[in-house]
């Protein structure tokens, strides 16, 4: 059975793509066969993989809202072992589409029953919102992953995102879990980045992975060539820090 | 009559809060009534003006959702002829309570005839996402300004904010203008900033402010203290642009 990660933060810009993405890419690497799914509709994973989104057949949002069959929007990526459903601009629409649908919450979770047995991972990068999307990504995902910005605006959202996942681990998927929180965009010029750290840590014991992404420029580089950090720019100080955190992850694997 | 500036993008980490809270701050210094209101859940502009969210009576939440009178939420701030409509956690559920209200697109609008003769600016700061929290305040404003950020990801989205600004202009708000388009976070060290202005500039012709906001460690710093950068340290480079743009915003009043 795969391990299903939701990468979720309301907050936006904390580099939940840039997580989603290059976690996935050292996953292939080792072996590990892994799935993106991009439940934003600005579609940031799709393209950071290098997906042509004008070249898709089939999108999430066919399969959640068209019931269409997820195999049929499983795309293979240029990258070893690395697959994704690409998202659409109609992924858009859905929030609103969900509200009155049956079941709108576990959209996502059906869909996964059909694919889980066929991957080691499966990684949801998700919309800075905490709506009927990101509902459903944890609704359908065993663990979620936070990405915090180390910066004083990101330490902001954190409570309604704990009370979010706590509603969901009550109402909706009991076996959710804090899988970790991964602190992105570390600046060793400010005082501040070590105020937020030292916060978080605070706040989320025993949940800070040890790993700390440092902001970087190769990491927002990457994507303009649709590649993880891995296949663009290897020996960078951003792709040390994410395949130390791919290690992190693969090792705390919840019982 | 106040000009009122929605600033918006769906793309998160962009700037708008940044920016509401600085343009404001020297809109304020130059001796102009000044009213931000912090349409976001996360209430970051609420936090950089350095009101304490536990104090504040009424937040736009009870005014929108509650119909409650505005001028009960109209909250005073340390900075010259600056006024703040708090945030509020409750925020997050306005979303979907709006869904089935009567009128749901003019909520805010009908708060600002009430208010809109008694300030020179009203600034909004809106979420990460394209609902009806950004629709309402589309609708209400005059004006849309949109940070936008020198990144990759950051193009991605932009179809779907033109698309949705066009569809307010045909539908709700025919007097809805793109004011103006700033680009932030704008670092020197890679050439991924310039060719994302470039391709910016082509996409909105005549609309990029010629200021362009740097990335700036200082603008990061300022929310911490409470403070607009103008407060908090007026001569970094990051308090220069912003108050370049805010002349420039002066200067560009619409016809
Ligand atoms: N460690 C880093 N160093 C430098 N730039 C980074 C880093 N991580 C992400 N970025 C860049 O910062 C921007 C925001 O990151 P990203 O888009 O991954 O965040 P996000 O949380 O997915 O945003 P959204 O909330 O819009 O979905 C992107 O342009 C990305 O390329
Ligand atoms: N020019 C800049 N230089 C350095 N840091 C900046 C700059 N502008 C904004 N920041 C910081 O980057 C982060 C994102 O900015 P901000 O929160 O204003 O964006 P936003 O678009 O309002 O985000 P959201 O989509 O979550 O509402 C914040 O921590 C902010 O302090
Ligand atoms: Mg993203
Ligand atoms: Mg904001």
């Amino acid at each position: 059975n795969a391990r299903i990660i939701a990468i979720a933060n309301q907050k936006g810009g904390v580099g939940k793509s840039t997580t989603a993405v290059n976690i996935s890419g050292y996953l292939g690497k080792l072996g590990y066969k892994t799935l993106i799914i991009d439940f934003d509709p600005q579609s940031n994973s799709t393209s950071g993989l290098g997906i042509d989104k004008t070249h898709i057949s089939k999108s999430i949002y066919e399969v959640i809202i068209l019931n269409e069959d997820p195999w049929k929007a499983i795309t293979e990526t240029p990258y070893e072992n690395l697959f994704v459903i690409p998202s659409s601009i109609q992924l858009a629409g859905a929030e609103v589409e969900l509200v009155s649908a049956m079941k709108r919450e576990y959209k996502l979770k059906h869909v996964m029953d059909n694919i889980k047995n066929s991957f080691d991972f499966i990684v949801i990068d998700c919309p800075p919102a905490l709506g009927l999307l990101t509902i459903n990504a944890l609704t359908a995902a065993g663990e979620v992953l936070i990405p915090i910005q180390c910066e004083y605006y990101a330490l902001e959202g954190l409570g309604q995102l704990i009370n979010t996942i706590n509603l969901i681990r009550e109402n909706l998927n009991e076996s959710l879990i804090i899988t970790g929180v991964v602190m992105t965009m570390y600046d060793s010029r400010t005082r501040l980045s070590e105020q937020v750290i030292d916060e978080v840590k605070a706040y989320f014991p025993d949940k800070v992975y040890d790993t700390i992404i440092p902001r970087n420029i190769r990491l927002s580089e990457a994507p303009s060539y649709g590649k993880p950090i891995i296949d663009y720019d290897p020996d960078c100080k951003g792709a040390t820090a994410y395949k130390n955190l791919t290690g992190e992850v693969v090792k705390n694997e919840p019982k």
